[in-house]
């Protein structure tokens, strides 16, 4: 999987925002900001959260807004993909609905995003 | 997006790359491989320089003129009595053998450590991600709190000591003589890529004592089917001879090489696989046997063979394991060096599990959390306790005597500078 590690690191960070938004019962840009605020300024951390934030926040907003999990917003942001003949990975129990159907609702979804198009493995 | 293309940041990013690449630190003024700086493989991993801009002035070097002038050996003992016109490092250290710790292992030997309180949002505040740059610039690796070369008090208030603290303890000669030569995803293949930043010289320096321990990524890899890239055993047999070879015109005569056998790693989805994640804590909706799972589909599973639902497997790399841990024994049993004696001991974790359970634990508190791999840092702590006493009963002399000018040392060098 050449972008198994970003994959995982999306996971991970999205799983967090969630979970902050959750313990602390604010929006998810509530959580965002919450999450940059703990990191400390050196070696950038702070500054590319906030990039980060930048660049992805609003889709992730809208992405979580309809009650997507972790590994669909990672999947429509193409931080995971899933190449031919590779299988469907995933960390939390599968939705409900299709896995197909899910994402393309996800990426109808941040299809009208000002948002540059993703480069595969940023 | 690539922030060390900009000019400003090209040098110091390419030096950077150099030392993670080397495993050397990154601040050494002096290239004596001992650094003033912490982190980016410095006195974190290895003995700090007591001197940076004076190469002949190291940990573990034999003393220049018995210290009169300087503390050459960076042990803080240094200088004459005036009572008696002797020097210390004559009068506190001749004849008690002083010898180093030096470690070639794995993230395990590095103590590859994520908190995982970066993952617990119920848990997580400002002072949540302070230890955040400093993990990063030491490859999330903390080996200043690690079984065979921590110097830091332990963080999870076990008592038990590190191999280096001991040696430390037995003789206060031996302060600042520790090397943590590991590097996450080491095995016996390619440590001949970073086993040049070991640093003894066979002239001027005192013995040490050598622990191989590369106990997991021989067996380990996050491949679909792992099973074709694991080490075989005449693979190991002749890559341990090259490093016992390197080994042997590098060691001061007097040292001791100490072999580790691998680990019986079912131990991990047995005492693991039901249990949450700390991403599954909260809402109770992700196991350890679902984080396995995602990691070995993503391929970058720090060991498929153990972190599998497939008992086949499982069993299977726990029995090429074995065969390696037997061609070690072999090695060790059948082969003679003339610069060191060599030994081996077996990774046996059950008796560490009993030992812990015996203190009221339960075995899961014995791995890394986040990772669902790594033996924690009360794991690694029992490990060197039980390396110890293994070695106090069978090979004492590998240990050196007990100095009895410690408490002078302490009199008159107090802390001996630290660390």
């Amino acid at each position: 999987h050449p972008n198994g590690h970003s994959c995982l690191g999306c996971v991970a960070v999205v799983s967090v925002i969630e979970q902050l938004a959750q313990v602390h019962n604010t929006s998810i840009q509530g959580s965002m900001e919450r999450l940059c605020g703990y990191l400390p300024e050196k070696l950038f951390l702070k500054t590319t959260c906030d990039l980060v934030v930048h660049m992805f926040g609003s889709d992730i907003i809208k992405l979580l807004g309809a009650h997507m999990n972790a590994d669909v917003v990672c999947h429509v942001l193409d931080f995971c993909k899933q190449d031919p003949g590779q299988p469907q990975c995933h960390l939390y129990p599968l939705p409900k609905e299709a896995w197909k159907f899910t994402l393309e609702k996800g990426r109808q979804i941040v299809k009208k995003s000002s948002s540059l198009k993703y480069p595969r493995s940023s | 997006s690539d922030i060390c293309s900009l000019p400003f940041l090209a040098k110091i990013c390419q030096k950077i790359k150099l030392s993670i690449k080397n495993s050397m630190p990154f601040k050494d003024v002096d290239s004596d491989k001992h650094s003033v700086f912490p982190t980016l493989r410095g006195y974190h991993w290895r003995g700090r320089d007591c001197n940076d801009s004076d190469k002949t002035a190291y940990p573990g070097r034999r003393p220049d003129n018995w210290d009169v002038h300087q503390d050459s050996n960076c042990n803080g003992i240094w200088g004459v009595d005036p009572k008696d016109g002797i020097p210390y490092e004559k009068k506190f250290c001749e004849g008690s053998q002083p010898r180093g710790i030096i470690l070639l292992g794995d993230s395990a030997g590095a103590h590859f450590h994520i908190p995982p309180n970066w993952l617990t949002a119920s848990q997580m505040s400002l002072h949540s991600f302070l230890n955040l740059p400093t993990a990063l610039t030491d490859e999330l690796d903390w080996p200043q709190f690690s079984g065979v070369t921590g110097f830091l008090d332990s963080t999870s208030g076990i008592e038990e000591k590190s191999i280096y603290l001991r040696l430390r303890k037995r003789n206060h000669c031996n302060h600042r003589d520790y090397q943590n030569i590991s590097r996450n995803g080491a095995s016996s293949q390619n440590l001949r890529k970073f086993i040049e930043s070991l640093s003894r010289n066979q002239a001027l320096d005192h013995p040490a004592i050598v622990i191989y321990a590369m106990i997991g990524n021989d067996v380990c890899n996050g491949k679909s089917d792992p099973v074709p890239q694991m080490t075989t055993p005449e693979q190991l047999y002749s890559r341990v001879m090259q490093t016992l070879h390197h080994l042997n015109s590098h060691l001061p005569n007097g040292s001791h090489v100490i072999l580790y056998g691998l680990p019986d790693g079912t131990f991990l989805w047995d005492n693991l696989h039901n249990r949450y994640h700390p991403l599954g804590q909260l809402n109770k909706d992700v196991t350890y046997a679902q984080f396995f799972s995602f990691l070995s589909c993503l391929q970058v599973s720090p060991c498929h063979g153990w972190m599998s639902s497939n008992k086949t497997l499982r069993t299977l790399t726990s029995e090429r394991a074995e065969q390696l841990s037997n061609t070690l024994k072999k090695i060790a049993t059948s082969e003679k060096f003339t610069n060191f004696h060599l030994f081996y001991m077996d990774f046996a974790f059950q008796e560490i599990i009993d030992e812990w359970q015996k203190r009221g634990g339960q075995p899961w508190q014995l791995i890394e959390p986040v990772d669902g791999f790594h033996p924690n840092e009360v794991a690694s702590l029992l490990l060197a306790d039980r390396f110890w006493k293994k070695l106090q009963l069978q090979q004492p002399q590998v240990l050196g005597k007990e100095n009895p000018f410690n408490p002078q040392i302490e009199k008159v060098f107090g802390d001996q500078g630290g660390h």
